[in-house]
């Protein structure tokens, strides 16, 4: 779960 | 991960790459909008200074990012200093003031969260929506482009445009994935301000004939 990081685009 | 994401950081790095070749090449940077690339600079380094708060999210993510700022950054030190001479300020005038203002007040006003980070990332995609615009402008003015110049800035429009797709099959088919909808509306809003060029492209370019305005 990567909630806390949502900008998992570039 | 899925197939218009890949495309479309692919896309990015080969407009990397285009740029980089056509000034080591023609030791020059005539053409090129010193303005924009201050402003991507200004977006890499403000987006991704998650790279040193977050935890590690993959090798493909760090290392994409450190290459955006680290090209970036060596594009303007080249523009800078070695090719300085062949950088006309002269048709580089687009005020990009209005554009910083623009993305910070955006910012402000729309955070994802209330946090440093989270502003700062929201600025840095609206900046990039519209960091384009000097070098359009540039363009505009002297009313052709390079081919060159024009495959640099396709490629570097397609990045975005091909992340219109990516977002669709994310939602359909992701059921993790958050569509963020400040990086969907700047996302579309840069495509719009990419049309036209796209279409003179499209027309001209890709059919042999040189980049010119009507």
């Amino acid at each position: 779960e990567k909630k806390e990081h949502p900008h998992d685009e570039l | 991960m899925n197939i218009f994401r890949m495309l479309g950081d692919l896309s990015h790095l080969i407009s990397i790459f285009i740029l980089l070749h056509k000034m080591q090449t023609s030791k020059s940077c005539s053409g090129v909008s010193f303005k924009s690339q201050v402003l991507y600079l200004v977006v890499y380094v403000f987006r991704y200074l998650d790279l040193f708060t977050n935890p590690f999210m993959s090798y493909y993510n760090t290392l994409m990012k450190i290459v955006f700022i680290a090209s970036s950054a060596y594009t303007i030190y080249l523009m800078s200093t070695v090719f300085k001479p062949t950088h006309d300020p002269a048709i580089d005038t687009f005020k990009i003031e209005y554009l910083l203002g623009g993305s910070l007040v955006m910012a402000l006003l729309f955070p994802p969260k209330w946090t440093f980070m989270e502003i700062s990332w929201a600025f840095s995609i609206w900046l990039e929506s519209v960091a384009i615009l000097p070098q359009l402008f540039m363009v505009q003015r002297t009313g052709e482009a390079e081919t060159i110049t024009t495959h640099y800035i396709f490629a570097l429009g397609a990045y975005r445009a091909l992340y219109i797709p990516n977002w669709i099959w994310r939602y359909m088919f992701d059921k993790k994935a958050k569509l963020e909808t400040i990086a969907v509306v700047a996302g579309l809003a840069q495509t719009l301000l990419y049309s036209d060029f796209f279409y003179i492209y499209w027309t001209k370019v890709m059919k042999g004939k040189k980049f010119q305005l009507p």
